[in-house]
């Protein structure tokens, strides 16, 4: 189902999700239930938007159910540590490679992806300052060394 | 008339997905 374009705030969660979906069903689950806050709160009054989030609904259910017996999903604090930790393996992985001045499109995808983990992060409560400083930065470093390999410069 | 009704259902069917929120994270 195609995304409406309010809910266009939410895709790169989506399709983390997506992405995630048998490697990690925890961190599908999640993002997910994020998108789905998130496009409640963009949009959740016209016909295209609710179709949506309905549908996405649809398949949080379905998902919960079969995943009955991951403790992740069950328990929202087992949840919680789970994405924080998969974050900062992100995170820990793209920075390792940075200071070790190895930039290429995995590097940056991991810092995206932290930097999305760490918005995901939200449906659990209010965000630490130290999460709000690590999604900055990697959301800061993704941009910055992704515009630097496109015109061939080689990042700091 | 019209739109009275049809802010109700949207508001209406904007509870239900709120219900089925709170339900999918035990929180009711």
């Amino acid at each position: 189902m195609s995304l409406p374009p309010q809910l266009k705030a939410i895709q790169h969660h989506l399709r983390t999700a997506q992405e995630h979906e048998q490697r990690d069903p925890a961190v599908a689950y999640y993002c997910r239930l994020y998108a789905m806050q998130a496009g409640m709160k963009l949009d959740s009054k016209t016909p295209e938007c609710r179709k949506f989030l309905v549908k996405l609904m649809d398949q949080l259910e379905t998902m919960k159910n079969a995943l009955g017996n991951h403790e992740s999903i069950t328990q929202e604090i087992v949840g919680h540590a789970h994405i924080e930790n998969y974050a900062l393996k992100m995170f820990l992985y793209a920075d390792n490679e940075d200071r070790s001045g190895r930039f290429h499109k995995n590097m940056i995808k991991s810092f995206y992806t932290a930097s999305l983990l760490v918005d995901v992060l939200s449906v659990f409560g209010e965000l630490s300052e130290e999460n709000i400083q690590h999604r900055k930065y990697a959301r800061w470093k993704a941009t910055h060394i992704h515009t630097c390999l496109k015109n061939g410069e080689t990042p700091q | 008339t019209g739109s009275v009704v049809g802010a109700s259902v949207a508001s209406t069917e904007q509870d239900e997905l709120s219900q089925r929120l709170a339900r999918l994270r035990d929180q009711v």
